[in-house]
């Protein structure tokens, strides 16, 4: 009967993963490796190809008239200058949903909305970067990225290439990511592997431990066991899909660098109050 | 709690806001 209710758990949050999140791995695959019937995703790689694709890339947060100001004959450096910011606010204003995405997820994780509130959001707070990395990963391989739903793949050297420190934000993710990816994981794996981050119960702040501990250790032995019976060849992989929740914590620090470093010499960029919110006192 | 409002408020709605 414990094995039947770590099976259920396992269905469960599989269920809540695909309900809250628009692209699965499955369909991210399908669309990179081309075995997809909807159309190929328009490339961009250069600062030609993001003018161009500018209009594809979900940002309906960007007012009218900002997006105009092209026109308004600015020498090419500024230009280009602009259509970085506003690549940069639409890629935030994503990641807002991305976030309001996950918390819901959280909170379909059996007994999460019973913590004590104060320890949801720092649960949500601390975790949040480290499951956006992980729900990224399976959108990326070694040459770039997709994003906007899967409807953009956008190319790694291309976004290396953006002015410092834009340029430095992702390629710590993209060589994780390519590291992750080997471990083969599918939508039913990723869905317990975000729950048993977002349950750690060693987050700075947290006041009630305990129960947060009690829902990890049941998570645990869900993917424990799910990922035996779901990879029976795959040795050690419980071991070996844990072991990344350390990597994950090197990224955070990075890019809350990065972050920082941004706020110093962007003076014109403004960050998102969500975003803002889980940056704020982040380590 | 005032300085994770939006976190706040996502948590308490039952769906997620559309203001985002």
């Amino acid at each position: 009967p414990e094995a039947a209710d770590l099976r259920v758990l396992a269905k469960h949050l599989y269920e809540s993963y695909l309900k809250n999140f628009p692209l699965t791995k499955a369909k991210a695959r399908a669309i990179l490796s081309g075995k997809t019937s909807d159309n190929a995703p328009f490339v961009i790689h250069d600062m030609k190809s993001l003018a161009e694709g500018e209009q594809f890339i979900n940002c309906r947060q960007l007012p009218r008239q900002e997006q105009r100001r092209t026109s308004m004959g600015l020498i090419q450096s500024e230009l280009q200058s602009e259509l970085e910011l506003r690549f940069f606010r639409s890629c935030q204003s994503r990641s807002a949903e991305a976030v309001s995405e996950v918390t819901e997820f959280a909170k379909s994780i059996p007994g999460f909305v019973n913590l004590d509130l104060n320890d949801q959001v720092t649960l949500l707070k601390y975790g949040m970067i480290e499951v956006l990395i992980i729900m990224m990963s399976p959108l990326m391989n070694k040459d770039g990225t997709l994003i906007s739903y899967g409807q953009i793949f956008m190319t790694r050297e291309f976004i290396k290439s953006l002015r410092k420190p834009f340029g430095e934000i992702m390629e710590p993710k993209f060589e994780f990511s390519v590291k992750f990816n080997m471990l083969e994981l599918d939508d039913s794996d990723m869905a317990l592997f975000l729950a048993v981050i977002i349950l750690s119960g060693d987050r700075p702040g947290l006041l009630n431990v305990k129960p947060i501990e009690v829902l990890q250790e049941n998570v645990l032995h869900s993917m424990e066991l799910h990922l035996k019976m779901n990879h029976p060849d795959s040795l050690q992989l419980f071991a070996k899909v844990l072991q990344k929740m350390t990597d994950l914590r090197q990224l955070v620090a990075h890019h809350v660098q990065v972050m920082q470093l941004m706020k110093e010499t962007e003076i014109d960029m403004c960050l998102h109050p969500l975003l803002q919110e889980i940056m704020k006192d982040l380590y | 709690k005032e300085k994770h409002k939006i976190l706040h408020r996502l948590l308490q709605n039952s769906t997620s806001p559309v203001d985002l």
